[in-house]
């Protein structure tokens, strides 16, 4: 089970320090396990660069940068082992419209592996869709679906 | 694997039979604040086994009957099917097509059924193990899950490459 | 104390229900104190009820109906003493369309006795603002302003 | 009562001395992620007496001074100013127009400034009582606190109704 955990966890950490510098232009992200005796019982740590600074603390960062770094993470668990679908609510709201591009250019690229389905408010992530549905209230409390759907 | 549909039925705001049909690839949900879209994604949740109320938004399990309007009664049960096409043989099961479905009543009791089948919520976990799906999982991701990914507290992070390794 | 607290909170009260019927159109909302010998000592109870719902448990509202809820109370608060100004990071990014008509049109009656600050990703925000200032960072890691003043 | 101006100097991402100005009204700041917006907020907070470095995401107060890049060192001092027109005489002192100030030096040492005058952070926490201003109050609002707001723990939605009371 250690080198099972070992083995998944070093597949993780390349694929993230990919999919982190997809989202982050000048920017450097990894994780490591801390100092422990026994790895399954390490923390995770994640260490990021951003723009030309010297490593930074999570905390310090934007809104959007955490969405961004905790998204990498994730997508990076994906690739390891993808899980046959993934629903994303709203996860996309405090992105600008540059981060927008590149995250659903991410989901485009995943999308081989994984079924995404995105609940957003954003027009940018809409069009990346093959399929749309929209939810309404036309009696008041009830919930109607209409579909906008493209294929 | 992949996802081809989800009936809806007496769960929160979907009072009325509802379907979704999906592709493999990537789809949407879009509409104006409180229509549902969420709700749909907690049905999601709940017919794959979630029974954490918290993350339906809920203190008590019942809440997530539909609980009327000034026009409609409450209902009775709450009903979710999911259809999954088990194309790479990821499910542990040997059905190309299985179909999901949870119901609850009022009254509390509960039913989970495969392929129209009576099964117990362990079945329903089972065939879902090693799949990265089930309720636990990172398949649905909020931006609730983005501070408590990068939190001080690392368990949440532990907890998430536990699942996949 | 006790008498002034009181007032202040009967008046934020009625500003409560006005407001939140600006954004829900079809919705009631109140405050009420709890049971509690010492109104100083009371909770502060929120009653909604949206779209011909009965009452509603908070934790039932979407994402939108929450932040809304809370923009309700807080300028309710303003209403009755008003902040001299009020900074918004990002508050509109759960709301859609229009709500955030319904947003900055409470922004902008308000306005008259506060002045607001928003911090915001959204368009419709942006056209609502009389004075805006553009963040970039040109020299990386260094912060710069671009000022895109209208008046 | 408005706030005409915000200068900063050596606060977090802002090593370039920068001046913000405004008229009363409805103003916006935009920019990409990681631009500085959310600096400005802190820089507001800080200025007026923040003294919780969670509230300004930092673990350490010293973190708020500039910490460097690959082409620039960190810098020694964070100062933020801000310029208050005092119209209606809401700011409980004689002065048209009253600029705050607050210096942190990497030593530790702190400087606070009425009007380029020394004072004590406790004089800056004054002359914003009863203003629904000073850095405890409903002034600022980020997305986090609609949840401590709506939560089940009454306490947050106490403090705000007790800072108008
Ligand atoms: N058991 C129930 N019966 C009826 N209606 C319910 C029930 N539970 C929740 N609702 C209603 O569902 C609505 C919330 O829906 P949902 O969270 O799906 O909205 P949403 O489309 O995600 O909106 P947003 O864009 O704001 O996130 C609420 O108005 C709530 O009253
Ligand atoms: N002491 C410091 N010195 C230099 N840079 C800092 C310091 N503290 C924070 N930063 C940087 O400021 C950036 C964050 O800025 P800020 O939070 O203002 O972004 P933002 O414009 O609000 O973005 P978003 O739209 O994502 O919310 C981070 O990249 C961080 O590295
Ligand atoms: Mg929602
Ligand atoms: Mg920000």
């Amino acid at each position: 089970a250690r080198s099972q955990f070992l083995e998944t966890f070093n597949a993780i950490k390349v694929n993230f320090e990919k999919v982190f510098k997809s989202f982050f232009e000048n920017g450097e992200g990894t994780i490591s396990l801390s100092e422990h005796e026994d790895p399954l019982e390490a923390d995770i740590d994640i260490h990021v660069r951003t723009k030309g600074k010297r490593l930074q603390t999570l905390s310090l960062l934007s809104g959007g940068e955490k969405t961004l770094t905790a998204i990498s993470l994730l997508f990076s668990i994906y690739l390891v082992k993808p899980s046959p679908f993934c629903i994303l609510d709203e996860v996309d709201a405090p992105l600008d419209d540059i981060n927008i591009g590149r995250f659903t250019q991410a989901l485009k690229e995943f999308s081989n592996n994984t079924q995404f389905i995105t609940v957003t408010h954003n027009k940018r992530t809409m069009e990346a869709a093959s399929t749309m549905y929209g939810v309404t209230m036309e009696e008041e409390g009830v919930s109607k679906l209409v579909s906008v759907k493209f294929s | 694997m992949y996802l081809s549909k989800i009936k809806i039925i007496g769960f929160k705001s979907f009072a009325n039979k509802t379907e979704l049909k999906f592709n493999p690839g990537l789809s949407c949900i879009i509409g104006p604040n409180g229509s549902g879209k969420s709700n749909i994604v907690d049905a999601i949740r709940w017919v794959l086994g979630e029974q954490r109320t918290t993350a339906l938004r809920s203190d008590k399990m019942e809440n997530v009957i539909f609980n009327g309007t000034r026009s409609r009664k409450p209902m009775g049960m709450a009903e979710v099917s999911m259809t999954i096409e088990n194309t790479k043989d990821i499910l542990k099961t040997e059905y190309r097509q299985v179909v999901i479905t949870r119901r609850l009543y009022r009254s509390g009791e509960s039913q989970y059924l495969i392929n129209n089948v009576p099964v117990r919520l362990k079945d329903i976990i089972d065939i879902f193990m090693d799949t990265g799906l089930g309720s636990n999982s990172y398949s649905v991701i909020e931006l609730k899950m983005v501070e408590s990914i990068l939190s001080e507290n690392k368990a949440e992070r532990r907890l998430l490459l536990e699942e996949a390794a």
